[in-house]
């Protein structure tokens, strides 16, 4: 029968897209928000 | 080159190597990183490395090679992984801001000379690596390389803009050179290196006018022809479980956020896939471009040729028509569909398309995939020139339909499974091309001389349809009209009533039906 | 009807090196740069623990309703990440602004006494990310050459 491919940590309703924050395709869940490298002003990266 | 190092090269490489790591994880260097690096190039030239392409690669081979013995000489600690990265990431930022400052600003090709040197220095490494190590492979250091040296080179920096194009080349050029099938060792990192967030974004959005998009797609042909051999067999061990789960996890991501480039791919992707992976390949014939809205299926007495998209010819990015050989009989073919002659070539039709007599690979699935693309799409062609569109009575008594019907009859039940197949993935969502042949697989059911076929037929879709969602939207359409228009007498048929659960199947769909 | 099909030699060379690999995963950190403060380090928590996500958890409106030193932890302790973006904009929302040369966050406390194209000098409050906590600061002169 296949998978639930609603249950493999996507959120397949979602308005946004997914790849942004998509964890990985061994990751049951999004990318948080600290787990994202993101371009932040050189100012904060304070070390 | 296997002339050796000059005497002393590999511990100076070695030296300088450290010495820019731990000028890399100094304070200054984090806020001042271009004056810690021209003082480190000063130095690099001291030491004769700049003087030329070999010393240069010899420098990238043996630093390389110094981050892989150290990932091999701490893999049991995990803890000391941290200080595996701290190596490597400080060894990519100089190749990095190598890349970025080598030759003038303007002049990309020193700096994609350079980035593809380093490439092939690290995938040489890598499959010797492999090749010495064995099932003792580790894929850690390799992947960091690979990954951290993307991300520098995707930063937000006008000199890597200009050659992200470029960029994005290289490392498909890389990942098709490290295609599972040759870096078995290496396949789950590289499905993490190829589904990476930033690299989907870069290589399928950010990069103009979809240049990413036919690299991308032969990388996922590359998944598909590892997978298949191990995904023919229903029971699938972890190691297989985990990739393919893997695998299912990214199509999900391209079905959601870039429908079109499956719909753009789905032929060569249905190419590779095993026919008996019925999901993975309903996840792709389900894509529909995001502009399109699509009717309900259940809709009650919904008039599919009414529909404005159905008439579109949908894109279909491979070159099918090429895969029709040899050319002997691509001539036969084309000759057959303008003048239905030779006439014995509906008679030659089989052995054209079967290349063994081992059951379960008797036939060319590429070559008849492409043969019935190519009819259906002429057939589509040779109606419109009449100014009509594919109906029940428009697609029948020409030559285009000799050949299914020719097909549906001549081929044995493996051919004619694979024959169907071939036509139930042209059910996608509203376009010509599902149009014409949602009509075809119904005529091929009216038309048929022996209940076998039928039944053939009705296998065909129904296990497309009892796999868990998503379902195409054209194979749902084309089996609610074949249970819902007595034309066909479906529920007239033995092997509706075959057993219990399969008739209370059919019912349940046509309840939902109705 | 096509059934199963045995594997190839090569196939299964190829099995045998997937499942070496099988149990060297790699794990999502190895694609993240490294966290000078706070390394992903997945701990099994009790199963009552929320163990996914908040919902909406990565947007600007989920981190205006954290308290200014929930965002000043974020901001401070996971540098170059979203987190750190969202908390940054979350904190100007609330009409914090950020001095570059200080590396420290500022809110006006009164209307200032003195301002001009340059600067502007008053009492403010700021965060101490040394002492960790809000000070008040008199006098102070914010030259928006420092305003990031």
């Amino acid at each position: 029968m296949g998978q639930d491919l609603m249950a493999l940590g996507l959120n397949l309703t979602s308005v946004e897209n997914l790849y942004p924050s998509f964890g990985g395709p061994f990751a049951d869940s999004p990318a948080r928000p600290q787990d994202i490298d993101y371009n932040v002003p050189p100012e904060y990266l304070i070390n | 080159t296997d002339i050796e190092d000059p005497p002393g090269f590999a511990e100076r490489t070695e030296f300088l190597l450290k010495d820019w790591i731990t000028i890399y994880h100094t304070q200054a260097a984090g806020r001042d990183p271009i004056k810690a690096f021209s003082i480190f190039v000063n130095k690099m030239n001291a030491y004769g490395i700049l003087k030329g392409d070999e010393p240069l690669t010899r420098f990238f081979r043996h630093a390389t090679q110094c981050c892989i013995d150290l990932t091999y000489r701490n893999m049991t600690d995990p803890g000391l992984k941290t200080k595996i990265f701290q190596w490597i990431d400080a060894y990519v930022r100089l190749i990095a801001l190598l890349v970025k400052h080598s030759g003038e600003s303007g002049n990309s090709s020193t700096k994609l000379n350079l980035l593809n040197k380093v490439l092939g220095i690290v995938v040489g490494i890598l499959l010797q690596d492999q090749e010495v190590h064995g099932t003792a492979f580790q894929q850690l250091g390799y992947n960091r390389i690979f990954i951290m040296l993307f991300l520098e080179l995707s930063a937000h920096d006008p000199v890597l803009e200009n050659i992200s194009l470029s960029v994005i080349t290289a490392f498909c050029h890389t990942f098709h050179i490290l295609r599972p099938s040759l870096a078995p060792g290496f396949c789950y990192s590289w499905l993490e290196l190829i589904s990476h967030r930033v690299f989907i974004g870069r290589i399928l959005a950010s990069i103009p006018q979809q240049k990413g998009w036919s690299m991308y797609s032969q990388l996922l042909i590359d998944l598909f022809k590892y997978l298949a051999p191990f995904l023919r067999n229903a029971e699938l061990a972890k190691p297989v479980q985990h990739l393919y789960k893997g695998t299912l996890r990214v199509l999900l991501v391209l079905l959601h956020d870039f429908p079109e480039f499956l719909c753009d791919y789905h032929f060569g992707f249905c190419d590779v896939i095993p026919p008996n992976c019925i999901q993975m390949r309903n996840l792709i014939l389900s894509a529909y471009p995001r502009n399109m809205r699509l009717p309900d299926p259940f809709t009650p007495n919904l008039k599919v040729d009414m529909l404005t998209d159905i008439g579109g010819a949908p894109r279909i990015f491979t070159n099918y028509a090429a895969a029709i050989t040899p050319q002997s009989f691509k001539k036969d073919l084309d000759s057959y569909l303008k003048a239905r002659s030779p006439v014995t070539f509906l008679s030659e039709l089989r052995s054209n398309l079967q290349i063994s007599n081992e059951p379960g690979s008797r036939y060319n699935i590429p070559l008849m995939n492409a043969l019935v693309l190519y009819v259906g799409t002429q057939a589509i062609a040779h109606i419109r020139s009449k100014n009509l569109g594919p109906t029940m009575a428009t697609i029948v008594h020409s030559a285009h339909m000799d050949i299914f019907q020719n097909l549906a009859v001549d081929l044995d039940n493996e051919g004619r499974y694979l024959f169907l197949n071939a036509i139930a993935n042209q059910l996608r969502y509203p376009n010509s091309h599902t149009h014409y042949f949602s009509c075809a697989i119904l005529y091929l059911f009216v038309e048929a001389n022996s209940e076998a076929i039928q039944e053939q037929i009705t296998r065909v879709l129904l296990e497309r349809l009892i796999v868990n969602r998503p379902h195409p939207w054209g194979l749902l359409i084309t089996f609610i009209e074949l249970i819902k228009n007595p034309q066909y007498k479906f529920w007239d048929h033995d092997f509706v009533h075959c057993a219990p659960e399969i008739e209370k199947l059919f019912e349940s769909v046509a309840n939902s039906c109705m | 009807p096509l059934g199963p099909s045995p594997l190839q030699k090569e196939h299964q060379i190829q099995f045998q090196m997937m499942e070496a690999a099988y149990y060297h995963l790699p794990t999502p950190s190895d694609s993240e740069r490294l966290r000078t403060y706070l390394q992903r380090q997945p701990v099994p928590t009790p199963q009552h623990y929320p163990q996914q996500q908040l919902p909406h958890s990565d947007t600007v409106e989920f981190f205006q309703r954290l308290s200014p030193e929930t965002l000043f932890f974020v901001f401070y302790y996971m540098e170059g990440t979203k987190a750190q973006y969202l908390a940054a904009k979350a904190l100007k929302k609330q009409s914090w602004r950020f001095h570059t040369k200080y590396m420290m966050w500022f809110q006006r406390h009164e209307e200032p006494k003195i301002i001009n194209e340059e600067f502007e000098q008053g009492t403010y409050i700021y965060f101490d990310y040394e002492k960790w906590g809000q000070r008040k600061k008199e006098g102070f002169t914010f030259e928006y050459k420092y305003l990031e």
